[in-house]
């Protein structure tokens, strides 16, 4: 990726992380679309040889052989049973029954976690600069588990089957499915068996925000992964003949306007029959009223860039994409065939306003391309999934938020940037967003912290990673809700935002092990076939013990309260509820204090003890975290924020507090 | 009529394997056949979960989940990009 690497400062701190030896002794698997090994981004000058322990393969296909591999791309495989058992056999005209992707997603993810260094990369000159993946230095391994038709369980299961086998240390997957207890979840299931085996997961949380319970991937031993903006923007503006100039975004790089011509304007609700018309469907507008005019389009249902096809279909010569108050201000630029501006919902509202406004509404749009230095930055975007945690709301979900909005990575030279089949166009990158674009900078920078630390546990890993983030820019704000506009909660962005280079060196990590996941599930009153189900193990919970799922040892906090019956829901009646967790010293000797900034008078948080003093390396504290809280309405959610500092680490975590 | 199948994931539990298979592959695929003449073994699972995957009508699913050591059956469920 561009400007990424810069926003995180890994660019800036290059000798605090691991050299290329170390660095390339980690293997990222990733589960996804396959991928295109000509991408420059698999350039393996400069890496010595597969490391010994590798037994992955690269297995030949259509339009694949096994010399499609190299010191970089050491391992590809693709998986397509399940697949085919649904959808019959794959018609290799129509896409490659081989590791090859045809879509452009996989090669996107794969290169943004660990693609080696590409001078000159941009997309049609926007987002110029050299990309690279977040583990540079690390290898990646291919596995092909979706088609057209989309990934199948079974199909996925086996992948991760094959990358425990084959030797990865971590592994990206950028899909979800529907929510479903952790037994009944195969992405769960597969996942506890690659963490018994030392391997991080890193999940996407979906694409479901802003509203609320819409996570994927939420089991605690997988890091759950949302979306924020980076400090870029691609701005465009809309110019009307009123002479009022809005700004939007654009990637749109064809033949623009000429300053001056304005072009009459329409709204496509106003020049189709269909009930949909306002969303540009296909075949939905009527090409006697937009054949030369720029329409207005309503964002939602089809995608972005195919009403700009539909627009183009009918004669239209360019488009103004409109949120609608599911997206709010959220903008996210494409590479349109149309010259076009996405706006957000006020400026949509305000375009409409003149349309009806006046009789004879004109429009031009001209673009301005690559802007750097965009604040706030970053903001959670609009699109993240957000929690509570659906499954178990007692662990706080997403785990994180990392860069997922208009992000530049490899590409395949199968299928235009659009991904529409009339977009003849290839490029060597290309600008998405989503959380899966997301999921695989947690994958890379996890290598990273990895390849320092080769011995930390997949938990100590994503500890690491989630203590060391930051929640408030520079003046000490909050980091921003897009789809607000107001302070974001650790509902959207977990512990915060990824802060790679403190996450080298976080002083403590709350680790947890397979015996600490199984006391989660006992908590959960799973019985032992369905712990069996997970885990693969006979275990058996102890009928006398006092399970809590508050004390899974977890880098964050959620305390999920009733509300007293009876009592109107504003009764003063405290509630007391006790955590605890054991803190690891990563670091060297120190006494840490302890710290908790809160806003809520309902709730009063005790840390006991207030200090805790770590002699040596791998000394293991455990602290009690007391919450009383009074009664509130249903419904209420407060948060604060405990630390613990030496002065020189600051290891954090989210508090949720909420009322049902 | 031909009953329509589907994609399942048979968990199983690996401990209670009787001692005259060789392999857990071996008892997978008895399993399978106990239910299913024409029964279509996809996926033999060996290091994130132990089980197979393997296509079935509705009957062949009821029937397998109450064959000895097997822990669950999980119908296929379809995964999207994020």
């Amino acid at each position: 990726t561009t400007r990424t690497p810069q926003f995180l400062g890994l660019d800036a701190s290059q000798s605090l992380f691991p050299d290329s030896t170390t660095a390339s002794d980690v293997v990222v698997g990733v589960l996804d679309t396959g991928v295109w090994p000509e991408s420059k981004s698999f350039d393996d000058a400069g890496l010595g040889p597969v490391p010994s322990s590798w037994k992955g393969e690269c297995e030949a296909g259509n339009n694949f052989n096994t010399s499609h591999c190299n010191r970089k791309l050491i391992g590809a495989r693709f998986f397509s049973k399940g697949y085919e058992g649904a959808f019959g056999p794959i018609v290799a005209k129509t896409e490659s029954k081989s590791p090859r992707d045809d879509d452009g997603h996989g090669t996107h993810t794969s290169t943004t976690a660990a693609g080696s260094a590409v001078a000159e990369a941009s997309l049609f000159g926007y987002a110029a600069g050299t990309a690279r993946g977040m583990a540079r230095h690390a290898r990646v391994a291919a596995y092909k588990i979706c088609w057209q038709g989309g990934c199948f369980s079974s199909d996925i299961v086996a992948a991760m089957d094959a990358a425990v086998k084959d030797g990865v240390n971590v592994l990206s997957m950028s899909i979800g499915g529907s929510v479903a207890d952790y037994d009944r979840d195969s992405v769960a299931i597969g996942a506890f068996g690659a963490m018994t085996k030392g391997i991080l997961v890193s999940c996407s949380a979906g694409n479901g925000g802003p509203s609320s319970m819409t996570l994927s991937n939420v089991a605690p031993w997988i890091t759950t992964v949302g979306a924020g903006t980076l400090d870029r923007e691609f701005p465009a503006y809309a110019m009307l003949g009123s002479g009022k100039n809005y700004s939007g975004v654009s990637l749109y790089s064809g033949k623009p306007f000429s300053d001056s011509s304005l072009v009459p304007l329409v709204y496509a609700a106003n020049v189709s029959n269909s009930s949909y018309g306002n969303l540009c469907m296909t075949g939905s507008l009527i090409p006697a009223k937009v054949s030369g005019k720029i329409v207005v389009c309503d964002r939602g249902l089809n995608s972005r860039v195919q009403k700009g096809v539909v627009v183009k279909d009918a004669g239209g010569i360019g488009m103004i994409l409109t949120n609608t108050d599911s997206y709010g201000e959220e903008l996210v630029a494409d590479t349109h065939l149309i010259p076009t501006v996405a706006v957000g919902q006020l400026t949509g509202d305000a375009i409409k306003k003149y349309i009806l406004s006046d009789t004879k509404p004109t429009a031009t749009i001209t673009f301005a391309g690559t802007q750097l230095g965009v604040q706030p930055s970053p903001v959670v975007a609009a699109f993240s999934s957000r929690g509570p945690n659906p499954v178990t709301p007692d662990i706080l979900k997403p785990d994180l938020i990392a860069p997922g909005v208009n992000i530049l990575a490899g590409w395949t030279g199968a299928a235009g940037p659009t991904g529409l089949q009339e977009d003849t166009r290839r490029v060597s990158f290309n600008i998405v967003s989503g959380t899966s674009m997301s999921c695989p900078h947690v994958s890379g920078l996890a290598a990273l912290v990895k390849g320092v630390h080769f011995d930390w546990s997949p938990a100590a890993v994503k500890s690491a990673l989630m203590t060391t983030t930051y929640t408030t820019y520079k003046d000490g704000e909050t980091i921003k809700d897009i789809a607000t506009g107001r302070p974001s909660t650790p509902f959207d962005y977990g512990a915060g935002h990824v802060n790679p280079v403190a996450a080298l060196d976080p002083g403590l990590v709350y680790d947890a092990g397979v015996d600490d996941y199984l006391g989660f599930l006992c908590a959960l009153n799973y019985t032992s076939a369905r712990i069996k189900t997970i885990s693969q193990q006979d275990y058996t919970c102890e009928s006398g013990k006092k399970y809590s799922l508050g004390d899974l040892n977890y880098p964050s906090f959620v305390v999920p309260l009733q509300t007293a019956s009876g009592q109107g829901g504003g009764s003063s009646a405290a509630t007391e509820v006790k955590y605890t967790r054991t803190l690891t010293n990563v670091g060297t000797p120190a006494t840490y204090k302890a710290s908790v900034s809160s806003k809520t008078r309902a709730v009063k948080i005790t840390v006991e003890p207030e200090s805790l003093t770590f002699s040596q390396t791998n000394e293991k504290k455990t602290f009690t975290v007391t919450f009383s809280a009074s009664s509130m309405p249903s419904g209420t959610n407060e948060f604060a924020r405990m630390e613990w500092s030496d002065g020189k680490h600051t290891v954090g975590s989210p508090i949720a507090i909420s009322w049902t | 009529a031909v009953a329509e199948k589907k994609t399942y994931i048979v968990h199983m539990d690996k401990s209670t394997m009787p001692t005259s298979f060789t392999d857990h592959f071996e008892w997978y695929d008895s399993a399978l056949k106990t239910v299913s003449d024409s029964g279509n073994m996809l996926y033999a699972y060996t290091d994130v979960i132990h089980g197979f995957s393997a296509r079935l009508t509705a009957d062949e699913a009821k029937s397998l989940e109450s064959h000895p050591g097997v822990l669950s059956l999980l119908e296929e469920v379809k995964y999207e990009l994020h």
